[in-house]
């Protein structure tokens, strides 16, 4: 095997939801998620944040393995 | 790597060794607790360079498609994993959509309907791969350094006026979110050690855009890392997008050697085309 170096190429997964009460559509939905759940879904996958930006729309984070 | 979080869609696409399939449980959990049920799913990828080195459930393809298969619900009852093939052994593609019964297709009324493109390039030019590398002693923390490279390099350019968040790992490596506009982002990682030097460049656009802005687009991505071999998903359900590509790519030396097309639950149609520099 190659002296394995750092593996660029990604994995990449997307999920989509609906709500159970459309009412929540309005809502901030999976945006509520606070940072310790975020973090624990994070720590399945063996990353940690590292900086996060974020708009009336959607919340976005860059991570570090 | 990369999380987008939007009321009833994640996005999580993280490179290295990380078992990204486990996070599918905790986020079942925690969006369940926020009233919301999982309707699609998609995972893909490119074709590891050190496949040996991936960790359960990512060792091969088949187990990933087997984990995928165990975690979800059943009501996710339309499945679909394939290998898109690629005439470069090292780069096919591969593709796993499933989805409930009510969100099978996209229709093209639908008002949000985005296309993704995600796109991997390997053997990078060397002096530009060179520039996503910290300096020796630099004390600059991860942030300031970022910034810094999105600026030496031109990435900042690439869609202008987006809102970055970048950051550069010790002692190489750079990762960026870019918020284009509304709902829209766009994502790069780099590794950029010789030998196994990677960039990615992932765009999430509107059908409705100006189709020759993504030709901007990828003009500026190609002149950012003059990678020597390129591949481009398109996941859309119009049928524009994708021929716009290799009219981009052409002019600038790189030279389509596969074009396949593939249509999952969910998803739409998944285009793939794999372009290297004509001098291979």
């Amino acid at each position: 095997m190659a002296v394995s170096g750092f593996e660029g190429f990604e994995k990449r997964l997307e999920l989509h939801f609906f709500p159970d009460d459309p009412a929540v559509l309005t809502g901030m939905g999976l945006r509520q998620l606070d940072f310790e759940s975020l973090e624990q879904v994070l720590r399945a996958v063996q990353c940690t944040v590292v900086s996060a930006v974020g708009n009336h729309y959607f919340d976005a984070y860059v991570l570090s393995e | 790597s990369s999380l987008f979080v939007y009321p009833t869609k994640i996005i999580i696409k993280t490179c290295g060794t990380t078992q990204l399939l486990k996070s599918i449980r905790p986020l079942l959990h925690y969006a369940c607790h926020l009233g919301l049920t999982l309707c699609s799913c998609r995972y893909t990828r490119g074709s590891f360079i050190f496949p040996l080195a991936q960790p359960f459930p990512h060792t091969s393809f088949k187990e990933e498609v087997i984990y995928l298969e165990e975690s979800l619900p059943s009501n996710l009852c339309y499945r679909k994993a394939s290998v898109m093939p690629c005439k470069i052994p090292s780069h096919s593609w591969h593709v796993f959509t499933a989805s409930d019964e009510a969100h099978l297709v996209i229709t093209p009324h639908a008002p949000d309907v985005l296309y993704t493109l995600e796109i991997c390039m390997t053997e990078l030019d060397r002096v530009l791969a060179r520039k996503f590398f910290k300096r020796p002693g630099d004390e600059k923390t991860g942030d300031t350094a970022g910034k810094e490279m999105t600026e030496l390099t031109g990435i900042g350019h690439i869609n202008p006026g987006s809102l970055i968040c970048d950051f550069a790992f010790d002692p190489c490596g750079y990762s960026m979110n870019g918020i284009i506009d509304g709902d829209r982002y766009s994502t790069i990682h780099v590794t950029p050690e010789d030998g196994y030097s990677y960039a990615s460049f992932e765009f999430v656009g509107s059908i409705y855009d100006d189709l020759d802005d993504v030709a901007q687009v990828l003009k500026k991505v190609v002149q950012v890392f003059r990678p020597a071999t390129m591949s481009v998903s398109t996941t859309c359900t119009s049928h524009e997008v994708w021929t716009r590509v290799g009219g981009a790519l052409e002019p600038l030396g790189m030279k389509c050697r596969s074009c396949t097309v593939d249509e999952f639950p969910a998803a739409g149609n998944v285009v793939f085309q794999t372009f290297t520099t004509r001098r291979k």
